[in-house]
């Protein structure tokens, strides 16, 4: 199974048009592989995008640089992924 | 063979135990419930759906969930819905009401290969597993398939895209079986689709941002809905068609049966109230399915009391 191990999902709300244009030139970059669960809209609503941990860094620097509001929503999937396992399992027995 | 009783619908399973709990219930109520297979999956895995009658051949409400693989709790709430159905006729007048006057058919797996798949290599899967020629990726966005502003905004041409709409309209043989479905049977009257998360209860358009004819009415039933859904936990909706208030997204589904004449056409996102996204935790799912009921009764009520 594909591991989800430190992958994070960050929520990111951008403040004004100009931070929407530029998460939407994020969201073409198909090498960062980002995952939008919620999608992006207009300026003022949360965006939830999973990002593989490999390229955590380099979005958090760019969040960052271009001063865009983002919160960790979903610090490990894996975590979650496991607990999800485990409680299937639970309830099988 | 496990009796449908020892199901446990709070928690998510395989296509193979849903399959299973479908042929139970099936069984459990054979006045009311049967199985019928309306196609194959490309992979070859049956298209199953639950047909509530009470004889006769009455006009119908389509439910169908799962048409996004990794949303399992849509899947989840399906069955839940399809257990209540049944054990609502005969004691909850409206249901029984309703039951007396339409047939209701429920596909509580509309994606099985991704479905499958994300239970086995990639949860977070979600489009459909077909193959495409000269591409190493693979699947289709079913949600992007439907012959409703095919290719249009919205939608990628990029098949490694997770909104990839397929190389035409209908291309996927999940979508295309439903069409089928649909068309054949004739006297579909509401078309109900089930996703997840960001608790959204919409109507069309998706593929274009113009209001349709019936505007008025289906914001209005889907705002009793959703209040409806809220009164039970207090989960609150957003209401509104599809292109205000997510965004343009071409080729949907209820897009399409609306265009067909479907006039109650309806998607749901269902809840995640805790930030899970689409890793809702099991003891949400029987919270989940309880209140998506509420809404799911208001909208069946409605279709059954207006007649067209």
């Amino acid at each position: 199974q594909k591991t989800f191990i430190g992958d994070q999902v960050l929520e990111i709300t951008p403040r004004n048009e100009e931070q929407v244009k530029n998460l939407r030139q994020l969201e073409t970059e198909a090498h960062l592989q980002l995952d939008f669960w919620r999608p992006l809209r207009t300026a003022g609503e949360k965006v939830h995008v999973r990002i593989p941990f490999s390229r955590l860094q380099a979005v958090k620097i760019f969040l960052e640089s271009h001063d865009i509001p983002y919160s960790i929503m979903i610090e490990d999937v894996q975590v979650l992924l496991d607990k999800e396992n485990e409680e299937m399992l639970f309830h099988r027995r | 063979k496990e009796r449908s009783s020892g199901f446990d619908f709070g928690t998510y399973h395989t296509l193979e135990e849903i399959f299973q709990e479908m042929d139970n219930l099936a069984e459990q109520y054979p006045d009311l419930v049967s199985k019928l297979q309306i196609g194959y999956s490309f992979e070859k895995r049956p298209i199953n759906v639950l047909k509530f009658s009470t004889g006769g051949n009455k006009p119908a409400i389509w439910l169908d969930a799962g048409i996004h693989a990794r949303e399992w709790v849509s899947h989840a709430t399906a069955l839940w819905t399809a257990n209540q159905i049944a054990s609502d006729y005969g004691k909850d007048p409206s249901i029984t009401a309703l039951l007396d006057t339409m047939d209701i058919f429920l596909l509580p797996v509309t994606n099985p290969d991704g479905y499958v798949f994300s239970h086995t290599e990639n949860r977070m899967w979600r489009k459909t597993r077909s193959t495409i020629s000269g591409s190493l990726c693979v699947g289709v966005d079913p949600n992007r398939n439907w012959d409703a502003g095919f290719g249009g905004p919205g939608s990628s041409d990029n098949p490694c895209s997770d909104s990839y709409h397929g190389p035409s309209a209908n291309s996927e043989v999940e979508v295309k079986s439903i069409v089928d479905f649909v068309k054949s049977h004739g006297e579909i009257k509401a078309f109900i689709t089930l996703h997840s998360y960001s608790q959204l209860l919409m109507y069309p358009y998706g593929y274009k941002c113009t209001v349709s004819k019936d505007f008025n009415e289906l914001n209005e039933v889907a705002q009793i809905a959703a209040e409806a859904v809220t009164s039970l936990y207090g989960t609150t909706y957003e209401v509104g068609p599809i292109c205000s208030i997510i965004y343009q997204a071409s080729g949907g589904s209820i897009d399409w049966t609306y265009d067909y004449g479907i006039k109650y056409s309806f998607a749901f996102e269902l809840r995640d109230t805790g930030h899970y996204g689409f890793l809702l935790p099991v003891n949400q799912i029987l919270p989940t399915a309880e209140e998506t009921w509420q809404g799911l009764k208001k909208i069946m009520e409605h279709v059954r009391d207006n007649p067209y």
